[in-house]
């Protein structure tokens, strides 16, 4: 039953297969293999037959033991059991690789991506704030030195002035 | 027939599933072979023991081979099922389970175009911010160079506030005025010589 | 084909993060 485990099922699996296998090497046909042995030494044949049955379980069942082992399957079909368990509302098949590596890379690098958009956006938005604010700034100091520019000037030209009267005074005093 | 390469189950496992099927079925011949021998073996000896039996090593070597024949073939059939399950109930990753480092496809799915837009949208907005940056730099720069401006600008105009200063100590509201009541003396002397000059003319007469 | 399969799969585990590694790192970069 599917609700059984990996493991139970993977062990249910293997028993009966090593079952099976048994009863086709039934002690009837091991008897028959072996006719003349079998009339010679009866008992003989039981007992090499029920050793033959021990020691093939055992040795199989031992590999099997192993090869759980080597593979970490326990812990594999545990976990495999619990995804499985997760999926249980998901009804259409899951994504697999497309085997176009770009294509499935893209997935694992979008949301880097959409992490760097919103970084930079932010970032973006704070350096638009205080360059306005600079930019105020720069364009205050134009203005003062705009408007002392315009003051210098205003008077220079009053000195300019002055001393264009005070030519024509001095020329009027000395030309008389 | 096409062969299920059962890539996802191998990203899972590690291994694909026909190699670990692949070991068992190894593991498990060998095993019968090895129990077979050993059941020869015990026999042969059990036969030693009785010289005059008319049963010979080749009778029983015969009979090993028929015994392990029959045991090969079942062997496979059975082993052949117990693979098929295997491979369908327990060394399978059903369709609809995703693996954990998989969740990311499932959460961003996204096309091609997408994702080059995406990129496309990062990009400008790196170079938009390095323009940012960069206007930084200018109006960092140009407000350097209005600070020394204004410095040079003020000194001038100090310059003329010490020129204005300098009437202004002298009892003088501003330097035009100053000027004016100068002319205003100017001219004021200029009457009075040209009164002594008069009066000097007539006494010569 | 056994080989080719796992190493596929291996790949198809490591890779990802490798890479993500390194675009991590170059968006770091860019973001100094």
């Amino acid at each position: 039953s599917s609700s059984s485990s990996r493991l139970l099922l993977f062990d249910s699996i293997v028993q009966r297969f090593l079952s099976a296998l048994l009863e086709a090497g039934s002690y009837q046909r091991f008897v028959q293999c072996y006719q003349r042995f079998y009339k010679f030494q009866p008992e003989m044949t039981q007992n090499i037959y029920d050793q033959f049955v021990t020691h093939l379980q055992t040795s199989i069942k031992d590999e099997i033991e192993d090869i759980k082992q080597e593979g970490n399957l326990e812990k594999l079909f545990d976990s495999l059991d619990k995804l499985e368990e997760e999926a249980r509302e998901r009804t259409g098949p899951a994504w697999r690789p497309s085997g176009v590596p770009e294509e499935d890379l893209r997935s694992t690098l979008l949301p880097y991506y959409l992490q760097q958009k919103e970084f930079l956006q932010k970032r973006l938005q704070e350096r638009e704030t205080k360059n306005a604010r600079l930019a105020q700034v720069v364009l205050t100091g134009r203005e003062k030195i705009a408007a002392m520019q315009q003051e210098i000037k205003e008077r220079r030209e009053a000195w300019q002035a002055l001393s264009k009267a005070q030519m024509e005074l001095v020329r009027s005093v000395v030309e008389p | 027939m096409s062969v299920d390469p059962m890539m996802y189950e191998a990203q899972f496992f590690g291994f694909t599933p026909q190699t670990c099927i692949l070991r068992i079925y190894l593991a498990c011949q060998d095993y019968l072979c090895e129990v077979m021998l050993v059941v020869e073996k015990v026999m042969m000896k059990k036969l030693e023991s009785f010289p005059n039996c008319d049963i010979s090593p080749f009778q029983i070597r015969e009979s090993t081979e028929k015994c392990l024949l029959f045991l090969k073939e079942r062997f496979n059939v059975l082993f052949c099922k117990m693979e098929q399950m295997l491979l369908k109930l327990v060394l399978s990753v059903p369709q609809n389970v995703l693996l954990p480092k998989d969740k990311v496809h499932e959460q961003y799915p996204c096309t091609k175009e997408e994702f080059e837009f995406l990129q496309k949208e990062t990009e400008q907005l790196q170079q938009r911010c390095k323009a940012e940056a960069y206007a930084r730099e200018a109006l960092l720069a140009e407000l350097e160079e209005q600070k020394q401006v204004q410095a040079e600008l003020e000194k001038i105009l100090q310059w003329f506030d010490g020129l204005d200063n300098v009437f202004r100590e002298h009892g003088n509201s501003s330097l035009k005025e100053s000027f004016a009541f100068m002319v205003q003396n100017a001219r004021k002397l200029q009457d009075v010589k040209n009164e002594i000059e008069l009066k000097s003319k007539k006494l010569k007469l | 084909l056994d080989e080719v399969i796992v190493d596929t799969a291996t790949k198809r585990e490591h890779f990802p993060r490798k890479i993500l590694g390194e675009v991590v790192k170059a968006m770091k970069i860019e973001r100094e």
